[in-house]
């Protein structure tokens, strides 16, 4: 996180803001919401209160304008630059301006209201932009279902730093940025897709060129909106080039970029009994055309020709995949061998001697 | 029809990129306008110097150059907030 130069803070703990007008690109309520619950963001986690009142001048008077608004800071019509805000002073100080040449919403598509007043609010009580991709006080715009946003770690930090805490017994925390050559990383789930590697974990993904050296972090959010984080498994069915996510009892089916479906499907329909909450890990076995799907310490087969699951599963993981212990956070298959991830280690399982021929750290293919 | 002879897609491009180089950093990194600089004491950091900067911050490779990562970020949706300074 960053201070904005000189520390500027609101020396007062009650502060007081107003919307001064609307978009039409929404209705009022919503954007009433979307304001309240952004400051509810900060609040939340220090010991700030925030009154809104409904005429005169507020601390944070918030407004939607267009163009040159006489601030000395013109917007620039739709995209490039979307709104911003003052640091903590008397006056203009606090206020933040809306470009309403973007198209508002409380959804994924146009900008989300509640991210950038959130973030925005942020310069109003002082905070400059974070270095962390993660955090909410990142420069660029990125969507997270509002219901899932959760105020990362870095700006906890930030505003704490500020203000101090909250009042709260309970300190909240948030969650923090991943770092790709951490050696106690993780995976959630890890995936082929056209040629590349995918490695799932809460809510960003890496994309990884096997023939490259660069690995890419990104948000899921930035590729597929109506995705959720968490992904726990995951795997490609080349064949009909669809990749296949998995989370809790659901299921989502990716062609390139495009959901195919709108909404996730139930893994009940690929023949799971209903005593099965959630998948662990999944392949496809390109010569066999099989996919694999670990369930705690045992897997099922399903033929993805025949579009059902095989007779005789589950079995033992243990039996058919030796040296591969029970919760597989992760599985996918690349040339002749099969990787599983478990922990911070990665399996490299040889299926024609059937057995693991090499051990090694989670994040190798990160040329860390 | 105009005289001036067409510009060449690529060079048409490269004009662009470089515009929207300057523009970025002048928003966001306090790279001085060409009206400030020419009444402001040589010793500015020049265009690279800023561009460093702001790979720098973004965590890309830090070349001075407009690269194609860094132009994908600078074309980014963002806040209006510059990233250095008040």
């Amino acid at each position: 996180y960053v201070l904005t130069d000189g520390n500027p803070k609101w020396e007062r703990k009650n502060l007081t803001y107003r919307i001064v007008n609307y978009t039409p690109d929404m209705n009022s309520a919503d954007v009433d919401k979307a304001i309240q619950k952004a400051f509810k963001v900060w609040s939340d986690v220090s010991p700030l209160i925030f009154k809104i009142i409904y005429d005169g001048n507020a601390d944070i008077m918030i407004s939607f304008e267009t163009g040159d608004h006489r601030d000395n800071s013109p917007f620039d019509g739709p995209d490039g630059f979307l709104v911003h805000a003052f640091q903590p002073r008397n006056g203009i100080g606090g206020d933040v301006h809306f470009d309403e040449a973007e198209y508002w919403t409380k959804g994924s598509n146009g900008y989300n209201l509640f991210l950038v007043v959130a973030h925005e609010l942020g310069h109003s009580l002082g905070l400059s932009h974070s270095t962390d991709p993660g955090a909410l006080m990142y420069p660029t715009y990125s969507y997270t279902e509002p219901n899932e946003f959760r105020l990362p770690q870095d700006d906890i930090n930030g505003i704490q730093t500020v203000y101090g805490h909250s009042g709260n017994p309970i300190q909240p925390t948030g969650p923090t940025t991943p770092v790709t050559c951490d050696h106690k990383l993780t995976f959630d789930a890890v995936a082929t897709m056209r040629g590349e590697l995918l490695f799932f974990k809460d809510r960003y993904f890496w994309r990884k060129h096997p023939q490259m050296t660069e690995v890419q972090l990104n948000f899921i959010s930035l590729f597929w909106p109506n995705l959720p984080s968490g992904i726990q498994a995951a795997y490609e069915n080349t064949e009909r080039d669809q990749i296949f996510l998995f989370k809790e009892n659901k299921y989502w089916v990716l062609s390139g970029y495009d959901l195919v479906y709108n909404h996730p499907k139930s893994i009940y329909d690929l023949g799971f009994p209903k005593n099965v909450k959630r998948i662990n890990a999944a392949f496809n076995d390109e010569n066999s055309g099989k996919t694999y799907f670990f369930v705690g310490g045992k897997y099922w087969r399903y033929d993805e020709n025949r579009q059902s699951m095989d007779q005789g599963y589950p079995k033992k993981i243990i039996d058919e995949f030796r040296g591969i212990s029970k919760n597989i956070d992760a599985a996918f298959q690349y040339g002749r061998y099969i990787y599983f991830f478990i922990g911070t280690r990665q399996f490299q399982f040889d299926p024609n001697v059937k057995r693991v021929v090499s051990v090694m750290k989670s994040n190798s293919w990160f040329n860390c | 029809s105009s005289s001036a002879f067409p510009v060449a897609p690529e060079t048409e491009d490269e004009d662009k990129n470089i515009q929207l180089v300057k523009t970025y950093l002048q928003n966001f990194y306090k790279l001085e306008t060409d009206k400030q600089s020419r009444f402001k004491s040589k010793n500015i950091k020049p265009l690279t110097e800023k561009l460093k900067e702001m790979q720098v911050f973004f965590g890309l490779k830090v070349t001075g150059k407009p690269d194609v990562d860094t132009l994908e970020v600078m074309k980014k949706p963002r806040c209006g907030v510059p990233d250095i300074g008040q």
